[in-house]
């Protein structure tokens, strides 16, 4: 049982238990339970709860980067988003969310359609657009990603508006031609926007596995990521590995997904997390 | 590798004819890291690692292999003969048309996999229908209607029975039009929903007593993690699904999702899908699978 301030074996097995059931995975959990170890071995107060020190642990972990604000100063102007991440993770419903988070702070918001290859991608994006009351930059079906990138940037500088949120088409890691076709849509936005995009999201679903290293590892080769959003928060997946990511990365999560509806986007708060996926 | 680890660990514990108790412990140890690094299930790596252990213990090192080989081997085989033999995935219904619920969380294929359903049945001449039964992620519909379009089969949605039908309507509207144009197989396409969603898990709960589906199909995403048991026990205690859907197996996704879906509702994999086409659905090896979750 976990109480008091000692950590045998007992405790050090069902803490890693707790952890690796929430997707942490086994060496993050490892690690985490020596780190733990160690904490209460310096403790001065001598008598910590395992639980409190575990959650001060993972706290730290976890945090540590400026919460999102869609009110605070942006970097560009336009100031450009480009969303990543594998099929079905909720980008495009991620940059819906975003779009109303930016709309709301007196931001004016532009969508670039660049999945130009699922079937009604385009359409789903036009219907997020209206509900945010941001403005849309699209292209026929098989148009070049990376064309509709420069354009929608173009159509954003022209009319001045705040931001550009740029959707892209989902993709698998292992793909290496739809890796590069990401990576000419990057270079395509830096040529009409020095130093964008500005922000790069890796979206990565909640319920995801070990795989998400591996994802996370790809795009941030591809791309330079410069934040993750955890998606479907809401659903019974404690989206674990958060902690893995963190560690070896050192992307800061910025944002997660709590729902299907417009408003159902927060910025990230590790304690929060932590809370959530301990209980 | 596994097997090279595996090698390490008995490489300790040369000159061994006999697998003993000790160098089985040690050996599952890596077992059990294996399996958690490609999502398998935390309470489902631990009796599966049991059964493995019982397998093992005593049992006669081949002259053939190294033990780490013969050590992967048992567990290989106990995880084919757990993911289960390969079989016939749908059964076709005496009087068609046959009804195909398709259902899982949000993003994982189900939309996708409809269609590539869809073009597997006319390859074979059974005339598929689609519905499309959600109404509400933006343009699902517009989505399965391209889908069909793109291989030339019909899909029954709010256009057919009016902006105001739900989704259990819109099912049930759906099998009678496919009844009474002769088709073969009907398959429905339902929204993502989370399993902690009463209401809509009611929903899907109410289409099955309405439909009598012939088969209900989880879809799942390969890269599902520890949540796949909780999940898929959930989705099967309101419906009682008859097999489940591996998709995005084109990435690499160890898949251990399959095995704990597998063990937590006895249900069979049924179908793997291999690509964002039409084309890219495959059967169920349970082989292959095996070797892929133990990397
Ligand atoms: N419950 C829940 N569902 C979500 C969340 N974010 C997205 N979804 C759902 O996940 C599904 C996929 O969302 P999309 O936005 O289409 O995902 P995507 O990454 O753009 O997908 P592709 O473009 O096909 O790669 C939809 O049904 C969304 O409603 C979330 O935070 N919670
Ligand atoms: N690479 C790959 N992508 C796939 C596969 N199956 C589906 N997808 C993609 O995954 C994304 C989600 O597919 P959908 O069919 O929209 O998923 P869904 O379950 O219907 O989503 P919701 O209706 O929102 O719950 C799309 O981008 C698909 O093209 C597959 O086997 N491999
Ligand atoms: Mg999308
Ligand atoms: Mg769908």
């Amino acid at each position: 049982a976990i109480s008091g301030d000692a950590l045998d074996e007992e405790a050090a097995d069902e803490i890693e238990e707790i952890l690796i059931q929430a997707d942490v995975g086994v060496d993050a959990a490892v690690e985490i339970v020596d780190r733990l170890r160690e904490r209460l071995r310096r403790a001065e107060s001598g008598a910590e709860q395992i639980f409190v020190s575990l959650r001060k642990e993972l706290c730290q972990i976890a945090g540590g980067g400026v919460p999102f604000d869609p009110g605070a100063e942006l970097t560009g102007k336009p100031h450009v988003v480009l969303v990543v991440g594998v099929n079905g993770v909720g980008k495009t419903t991620t940059i819906g969310k975003l779009a109303r988070l930016y709309r709301d702070s007196g931001r004016s918001v532009l969508l670039a359609a660049c999945d130009t290859f699922r079937a009604a991608a385009v359409p789903q994006l036009e219907i997020w657009a209206e509900r945010a009351g941001a403005n849309i930059v699209r292209a026929q079906q098989g148009a070049d990603p990376a064309a509709v990138a420069f354009d929608a940037v173009s159509a954003a500088l022209s009319r001045d508006t705040d931001v550009v949120l740029v959707d892209t088409a989902g993709r698998l890691h292992t793909k290496v031609n739809l890796m590069e076709e990401l990576k000419k849509v990057r270079r395509s936005l830096g040529k009409q926007c020095q130093g964008a995009p500005h922000e790069t999201l890796l979206v990565l679903d909640a319920t995801t596995g070990q795989n998400a290293l591996s994802q996370a590892r790809q795009f941030h080769l591809a791309t330079e990521v410069t934040g993750l959003v955890l998606t479907k928060l809401d659903g019974t997946a404690k989206g674990g590995i958060a902690f893995a990511l963190r560690r070896e990365l050192g992307i800061p999560i910025k944002l997660i997904g709590v729902g299907e509806g417009e408003d159902d986007l927060q910025p990230f708060d590790g304690e929060t997390f932590v809370e959530a996926l301990l209980e | 590798r596994l097997t090279e680890r595996l090698d390490d660990v008995f490489r300790k514990l040369r000159g061994q004819g006999r697998i003993t108790e000790r160098n089985i412990d040690e050996s599952l140890r890596e077992i059990r890291r294996a399996l958690l690094e490609a999502d398998v299930n935390f309470q489902v790596a631990r009796s599966f690692l049991h059964a493995v252990r019982d397998k093992a213990t005593g049992r006669e090192v081949l002259r053939s292999l190294t033990p780490g080989q013969q050590m992967v081997k048992i567990v290989h085989d106990e995880l084919v003969s757990l993911l289960g033999r390969q079989m016939e995935p749908v059964k076709l219904a005496d009087h068609p048309p046959t009804v195909i619920l398709l259902v899982g969380l949000q993003g994982c294929g189900k939309t996708t996999f409809a269609g590539k359903l869809a073009l597997d049945f006319k390859k074979r001449g059974r005339p598929p229908f689609l519905v499309a039964a959600d109404v509400y992620r933006p343009a699902a519909d517009e989505q399965l209607r391209t889908l069909g379009g793109s291989i030339e089969v019909p899909v029954f949605g709010l256009a057919e029975t009016g902006e105001d039908a739900d989704p259990v309507e819109i099912c049930r509207r759906g099998v009678e039009a496919a009844r009474k144009s002769n088709r073969s197989v009907v398959i429905l396409d339902t929204a993502g929903r989370l399993s902690i969603d009463d209401e809509m898990m009611d929903e899907l709960v109410e289409i099955r007593a309405l439909m009598h589906p012939h088969e209900i199909l989880f879809v799942a995403d390969s890269m599902l993690g520890q949540d796949a048991v909780e999940t898929a026990s959930r989705f099967y205690e309101r419906l009682a699904f008859t097999g489940s859907v591996l998709t995005k197996m084109d990435g690499d996704a160890r898949g251990g999702a399959a095995l704990s879906i597998r063990e937590v509702t006895g249900q069979p994999v049924k179908f793997i899908c291999t690509g964002e086409g039409l084309e890219a659905l495959e059967t169920f090896h349970p082989d292959r699978i095996a070797s892929r979750i133990l990397g």
